[in-house]
């Protein structure tokens, strides 16, 4: 049950445009088409119209010069893997890279030349192999790999020592960064694509865990396991650990940071010395199988800090957690835990709720710098000079035309936070004002009713 | 909930994580808005896609096909001014309001509610054997003044927080509750006037449970949902 997708590389929302254009559109699904590239051998790449349904052949990847990639909502590129990846599966024959060097350093010569030595392996008589300029390829499946004929009169040919995949990147602790370009599982399975769900339905959809790389079908570890899977093409498998080649030396985690009164993000960098969960029950020792039994040892895990019985997060939980000793709880949260503050320095003041603030602070609580304004990107403001003229609404300024308690604030330059508090605190002695409300004049209309089931059933009886 | 019991609260969300797993509660305040605990969130910042919201059930694992539940993904998160601890949820579809899905009103600003007003919390968190985990359960707690709650606090309930509960062992919201409402009947209406957030323990004796005071922060939500 293999997708004909699986031997692409799939990059969402991207058109391709190349020096030269296939004849036609074609109407096909995704894996038609795929099909369709696979059977010709000029065939490199497709763009697909979501929206459409139309297939478009290509003659290159992007990693061609001359080529160029434009943004699309409805148009995804799938690329033949062989041209995208410099690693070898197997023997490498279905190897199409852009190595052009052997491993002593030699240069290749060009496949469709006979100087500085003759050979049969040309283009024209083996059109399927792939003999393209002088890069490196296996026309005859050797096994050691790619090689080429090289430009040194005394050397007729060499291999060229390009890596297997699943030798090129390595494993560090338990592979949960691992972006490398195995698809095959220790048995020899080949991978499903993690957008696909056949055979196995999951729940691992790339759109829903953008942050864990689920490319194509490849092995990765976006659970937490020991090390990277995959679902598998054989209907009778759901999923298997992959073979992948653990990095030698110290293992630790890339870009975590370590903070111990405090968490930050989700904790998975949290190193304190709590023991105890939100509900108070006491932590089982990480290195204990009893009362619950688990996989979470500090063996398995070894970047994962799980001494003693302190709340961790190995996992990527919401936030640290452990397993109980009580038998009936097996894991808990420690959402006590406190949270490292993550405001930048403020670096001015106001008094009031800072309605009267002229200062020239420009950037939110997180430092993100404000939108002007007057300008209408990439947020359209309701507020502006024009709707407040009195509020000193100049440049990108912190202010606060609409009298907000919390004192002023900005539209923001990320388009994903339309507004925010600015990096400005109360002044020394001057406390915030509260804002009151007449309860006795607010009304409500639609809201807190509900249907009180017990009292009706009481009814009916 | 330790010592509640199975109750009906239509504004009371389930918050699931990717794994469709419930973690924390929320409140229905506007058909796209959800009111919650930020300490529930691992980042103000980040992506929170295939987070959703369940409303529409009482039971912590409905069947996928309960023609009740709505499921609505999460798609946009916004943090409450600094000390509030409060995050605003968007939906990504407004929910269907029905006899199982209400909305629950906001306070007046900088409303204090009379001590000994009796109110209620609700969730499907941790009953420690004190009830059915698989269903919402729902406990009544009275107010308390924060100075009265501060004495068994060492004044470290502010202002923006309030306190709710009796002082006997044995009730309280616990683990997995934290981001559910303190609704409060006032004028014919349940109110919002409280979020439950993780204090140490649950239903411990002398330590009532501690909320964000809505009430502080009601001209922020109401921005919120206007801007």
């Amino acid at each position: 049950q293999r997708s004909s997708l699986n031997d692409y590389h799939r990059s969402k929302g991207v058109r391709l445009q190349g020096p030269t254009d296939w004849p036609q559109e074609e109407p096909f699904s995704e894996e038609e088409c795929a099909s369709q590239c696979t059977r010709i051998l000029q065939c490199r790449a497709f763009n697909y119209n979501l929206q459409s349904k139309q297939c478009k052949l290509l003659y290159w990847t992007s990693r061609e010069q001359g080529t160029q990639r434009h943004r699309h909502n409805h148009i995804d590129l799938y690329e033949k893997k062989d041209y995208m990846q410099e690693c070898i599966m197997d023997r490498g024959f279905a190897y199409r890279g852009r190595v052009s060097k052997t491993k002593s350093g030699k240069l290749c010569q060009k496949w469709t030349s006979s100087v500085p030595h003759e050979h049969r392996n040309t283009p024209a008589d083996f059109p399927e192999k792939g003999l393209d300029l002088n890069y490196c390829r296996n026309p005859d499946n050797h096994e050691n790999g790619p090689w080429c004929y090289t430009t040194d009169w005394n050397t007729r040919l060499e291999d060229c020592g390009i890596a297997r995949c699943d030798q090129d990147v390595c494993l560090l602790c338990n592979g949960e960064d691992y972006n490398g370009f195995v698809d095959r599982t220790e048995s020899g399975r080949e991978c499903q694509r993690w957008d696909l769900s056949y055979p196995h339905s999951h729940k691992y959809q790339p759109e829903k865990y953008a942050e864990k790389n689920l490319d194509d079908n490849y092995c990765r570890n976006p659970d937490g396991s020991l090390r990277p899977w995959c679902y598998t093409v054989d209907p009778n498998v759901e999923r298997e650990y992959c073979n992948i080649r653990k990095c030698a030396g110290q293992h630790k985690l890339k870009e975590l940071e370590i903070t111990k009164p405090c968490f930050k993000h989700n904790g998975v960098g949290y190193r304190g010395t709590v023991a105890q969960t939100s509900a108070s029950n006491t932590c089982q020792r990480w290195d204990q199988q009893h009362p619950h039994a688990h996989e979470f040892t500090p063996e398995n895990y070894p970047c994962k800090g799980l001494d003693e019985n302190y709340c961790r997060n190995p996992d990527g939980s919401e936030a640290p957690w452990c397993f109980t000793t009580d038998e009936g709880i097996r894991t808990a949260f420690c959402f006590q835990l406190q949270r490292c503050d993550d405001d930048i320095e403020p670096e001015d003041c106001y008094t009031g709720n800072g309605t009267k603030y002229r200062g020239f602070v420009s950037k939110t609580r997180k430092g993100i710098p404000c939108q002007r304004w007057n300008s209408n990107t990439p947020h359209q403001p309701r507020v502006t000079p024009t709707t407040h003229p009195n509020a000193g609404l100049r440049e990108n300024y912190c202010r606060n035309p609409d009298g907000d308690s919390h004192g002023p604030w900005c539209y923001t330059t990320n388009p994903k936070v339309q507004w925010d508090y600015c990096a400005i605190r109360t002044c020394e002695g001057h406390a915030k004002p509260t804002n009151k409300e007449d309860p006795e004049l607010v009304t409500f209309d639609s809201c807190g009713r509900r249907e009180d089931r017990e009292i009706s059933n009481k009814k009916s009886r | 909930m330790i010592g509640g019991r199975p109750g009906n609260s239509p504004w009371t969300v389930s918050l699931r994580n990717r794994e469709g797993t419930h973690f924390c509660g929320g409140s229905l305040v506007s058909r796209n808005w959800i009111i919650s605990t930020k300490q529930c969130f691992s980042s103000c910042y980040t992506e929170h896609r295939g987070y959703e919201a369940w409303m529409g059930t009482v039971l912590k694992n409905p069947m996928p096909n309960d023609p009740e539940k709505q499921a609505i993904p999460i798609q946009n998160v916004v943090c409450g001014p600094k000390g509030s601890n409060l995050i605003m949820l968007e939906l990504e579809r407004p929910a269907t309001l029905n006899a199982r899905v209400a909305l629950i009103c906001l306070p007046p600003q900088g409303y204090i509610v009379p001590e000994a007003t009796t109110c209620e919390i609700a969730g499907w968190g941790e009953t420690q054997g004190t009830g059915d985990d698989n269903v919402l359960n729902i406990l009544s707690v009275p107010v308390m003044s924060n100075k009265k709650c501060n004495q068994h606090y060492r004044s470290h309930v502010p202002e923006t927080e309030m306190c709710a509960g009796t002082l006997e062992r044995g009730a309280g919201a616990c683990e997995r509750d934290y981001g559910g409402p303190l609704a409060c009947f006032t004028h014919e209406c349940w109110v919002l006037e409280g979020v439950i957030i993780p204090g140490r323990g649950c239903g411990r004796a002398r330590q009532p449970g501690i909320f964000v005071r809505v009430a502080v922060f009601v001209d922020w939500i109401k921005k919120v949902m206007a801007l």
